[in-house]
Parts: C-alpha cells; sequence; structure tokens
C-alpha cells in the first residue's frame, strides 16, 4: 500500500490567463497534503489540509473565490467522509465561512448528524467558536466581473449545465 | 468545486470536496458537493472519490458511490471513474470529474469536461495534468 494524496480543482473552464495559477494551486495543496501523510498523518487530516488551501486560493470557485449566487452572494457547500468509519459530514449554503471544509468536519466530529444547512450551519459554527467572516471578503473582484458578465448576458432562469 | 482523496500509512482512505457551486445559481440551491454518494465517497473496503461537474447530473447518478461500484465489481480505479463518467453523459448528458483511490494506492484522475486541473502526490513525486491525456 503506498499512501498517496489526489486533488483537483474542479472540472468548469479556466479561462487561458488563468490556467497556470490553477495548476501551481493544485500543485501546492497536493504537497501540502502529502507532507501531512508522510508525517505520519491521516488521509482525513491531509484531505482537510489539501482543500482549506484550495479555499483560501482565490482561483479556485470554493471558500475565498467562489462564484455568485443570483443575488450576488456567496454560498458554499462541503463535505468529508471517513473510509475508516463511515463518517461523514457536510455543510451547504454557507455564507461567512471561511473555510466550510473544516465546518465540515467539524459536523462529523462533533454532533450525530451528516449535514447542516445555512442558518443552522452557521449557528453550529457560533456554538463551537469558529469565527465568522464578512460574506463580501469572500468574493473577490474576478467572481462579481464573471457574475456581471453572465448575467447580463443570460436569462437567470437558464441554469441547464454550468458547472461547479 | 475543489476536492481531494487520500490513502494513509495505515490504508484508511478519505475525501473532501467543497465547492461554491454555480454561477448564477438560485439562492438555496444545493448541488451534488454536500451530498453522500454525490459529491464525495469514502469506505476502506473500496476506495474514496471526490468529484466535481454538472452538480444536478451528478446527484441523478449518485457519482461517487457508481465509481466505487463499478470497483466492487472488480473494475480498476481509472476505469471505474471512465466507466462512471460515461454513464452520467449518456444518461442524463453530464460532464464531470473524479479523483479516485483504492485502499492499496492505485489513483486515477479522470475527466469528461474539456480540462480538469488534477495533482497526485506519490512516491515523493508530483503527477498532474489539466487536459484530457495529460
Amino acid at each position: 500500500m503506498l499512501p498517496v494524496v489526489v486533488v483537483h480543482g474542479g472540472a468548469s473552464d479556466i479561462p487561458k490567463g488563468r490556467t497556470g495559477k490553477s495548476v501551481s494551486g493544485v500543485r501546492s495543496a497536493a504537497r501540502a497534503g502529502y507532507t501531512i501523510l508522510q508525517g505520519g498523518g491521516s488521509s482525513m487530516d491531509a484531505v482537510v489540509e489539501a482543500v482549506t488551501q484550495l479555499e483560501n486560493n482565490p482561483f479556485f470557485s470554493a471558500g475565498c473565490g467562489s462564484v455568485l449566487n443570483i443575488k450576488g452572494e456567496v454560498e458554499m457547500d462541503a463535505i468529508v467522509m471517513d473510509g475508516k468509519t463511515l463518517g461523514s459530514g457536510a455543510v451547504s449554503a454557507v455564507r461567512n465561512i471561511t473555510n466550510p471544509i473544516q465546518l465540515a468536519r467539524l459536523v462529523m466530529d462533533k454532533t450525530s448528524h451528516t449535514l447542516l444547512t445555512a442558518e443552522g450551519a452557521n449557528q453550529f459554527a457560533r456554538s463551537i467558536g469558529v469565527p465568522e467572516v464578512p460574506p463580501e471578503s469572500l468574493i473577490t473582484e474576478y467572481s462579481r466581473m464573471c457574475w456581471e458578465k453572465d448575467l447580463a448576458a443570460n436569462p437567470a432562469e437558464c441554469q441547464m449545465w454550468k458547472m461547479g | 468545486t475543489v476536492g481531494a482523496v487520500a490513502v494513509d500509512n495505515e490504508g484508511n482512505v478519505a475525501c473532501a470536496t467543497s465547492t461554491g457551486g454555480v454561477l448564477n445559481k438560485m439562492e438555496g440551491r444545493v448541488g451534488d458537493t454536500p451530498c453522500i454518494g454525490c459529491g464525495g465517497y469514502a469506505d476502506n473496503q473500496v476506495g474514496a472519490v471526490s468529484a466535481t461537474g454538472h452538480g444536478e447530473a451528478n446527484m441523478r447518478v449518485t457519482l461517487a458511490r457508481l465509481v466505487l461500484f463499478h470497483m466492487e465489481q472488480g473494475q480498476s480505479v481509472e476505469a471505474a471513474s471512465d466507466l462512471s463518467l460515461a454513464y452520467m453523459k449518456s444518461r442524463v448528458g453530464g460532464l464531470g470529474g473524479v479523483v479516485t483511490v483504492d485502499p492499496q494506492g492505485q489513483w486515477a484522475a479522470r475527466f469528461s469536461s474539456l480540462q480538469m486541473p488534477w495533482v497526485a502526490a506519490q512516491k515523493d513525486a508530483l503527477h498532474y495534468g489539466l487536459y484530457t491525456g495529460e
């Protein structure tokens, strides 16, 4: 058995000017996860670290840099799953948490539930001391530009076949 | 969407997936990512998957669990990933990608979309790609 980390940065189309940053971002994230494995850390620690790095990288549509909804706001989803226990935790529609993946792990570790959504997820975050941030801090200039461009070009109801 | 799968020194597998969703989505829309078996699944007896792509299509075929189903039937990580993505494309017209591992450390990064940045770190080496075939 050979320890391994495999990371992806999403299947959506990447503009040519951003491909280099995307590849370097997933490389850094994979290295960070693999360093944890080399130090004897768990696969769960490795995947959460890798995804945390990508959430913090504004070139990816998760965490800071998330695409915007119809109202121009961030709504993020995340999940973790542990193959040893089949334990799982997830959050959906969270708006003001820097790292939804870490909140998803806390749902797995600290509750008997598998998925908390929206305000309930935020209440849980508050109850265990996860800091909330202004939602605007997760919005990048690029994500706002894409939102405005798409809003102008497409009817709001035309949502089929966009990729996350 | 971003995601990762891993196998540690003890042979335990795990997955993690996170997303901002799709551009201009309706308020309250929840896609595949936080749904078990869609945006990710992990089971030490089979492997782990993190998925990305057309969220609603992914959910209709429970993509991550479908990959592991094919592995349970004896397919390799690569074949199971390809079969599942092909099924999603043919049945519901959706495109996407997955990163997959089995408990022995075999891995795959496969996608039916035009591109998906991916990296695998194993044996102190990095393997990476962006377009099909890389």
